[in-house]
């Protein structure tokens, strides 16, 4: 399952 | 989260106290762009749309709100307080900034990590941050005297996105599918667009003297 892109930076 | 990611967000978040320290403290916001602050609010608004879909961590919601408070209290403040407005440098601060959310918008649908909305919107958050500094940087040369405040939130406002590019480089080597290459070119620009700032702002330091650009 491709991992959607988590923008986890502010 | 590394070192470089957590100063530089400690960084942003230091520039958005100062400023509001200066505005709070002086009652005024001569020198301040409110274009820029325009800009800012808009970021973090198209930037932080997840910001109840997607829960990653206290800290990241925390800060988001503050972010998006902040900025368009700013705003509020520059356009409504009746004492704020009146030092407003409405006459210096003309940069036309429209043409930058189209440009960044047209940009964002052309580049950005997959064509649905979210991530045009992320793509297009991340290019108009890169350009939001331009109308206070113009603002500045313009007004010629900087007072310390401003000069503090604008090198900080500067140096957190420096910090970040620190923050990219050291993920890259440490995470093995890490890549930001649109927020990382896009954070290059934005650093490089304070380059000559942080020149005077240096001088200013070291000669112990009144941060002067050249108009």
């Amino acid at each position: 399952l491709l991992e959607r892109e988590h923008h986890d930076e502010l | 989260m590394n070192v470089f990611r957590l100063t530089g967000d400690m960084t942003h978040l230091a520039s958005i106290l100062v400023l509001l320290l200066k505005i709070y403290a002086t009652k005024s916001c001569s020198g301040i762009s409110l274009k820029t602050q325009e800009l800012y609010a808009l970021v973090f608004l198209a930037r932080y749309l997840n910001l109840f879909t997607d829960f990653i961590s206290v800290y990241n919601t925390v800060m988001k709100l503050v972010f998006i408070g902040s900025s368009l209290a700013i705003v509020w403040c520059m356009r409504m307080h009746k004492m704020v407005k009146r030092s407003y440098d409405q006459e210096l601060d003309t940069f036309r900034h429209y043409f930058l959310i189209a440009g960044c918008f047209l940009l964002a649908l052309l580049v950005n990590e997959k064509f649905m909305f979210p991530e045009v919107l992320w793509a297009f958050s991340i290019y108009l941050e890169a350009v939001s500094t331009i109308p206070q940087l113009v603002l500045l040369q313009r007004s010629g005297n900087v007072d310390n405040l401003t000069g503090q939130y604008v090198f900080l406002l500067g140096a957190y996105r420096a910090l970040y590019i620190l923050n990219w480089i050291y993920r890259y080597f440490t995470e093995p599918h890490f890549s930001r290459w649109i927020a990382c070119v896009a954070g290059l620009v934005q650093t490089a667009l304070y380059a000559d700032f942080f020149y005077y702002y240096f001088l200013s330091w070291k000669n112990n003297a009144k941060l002067q650009l050249p108009s």
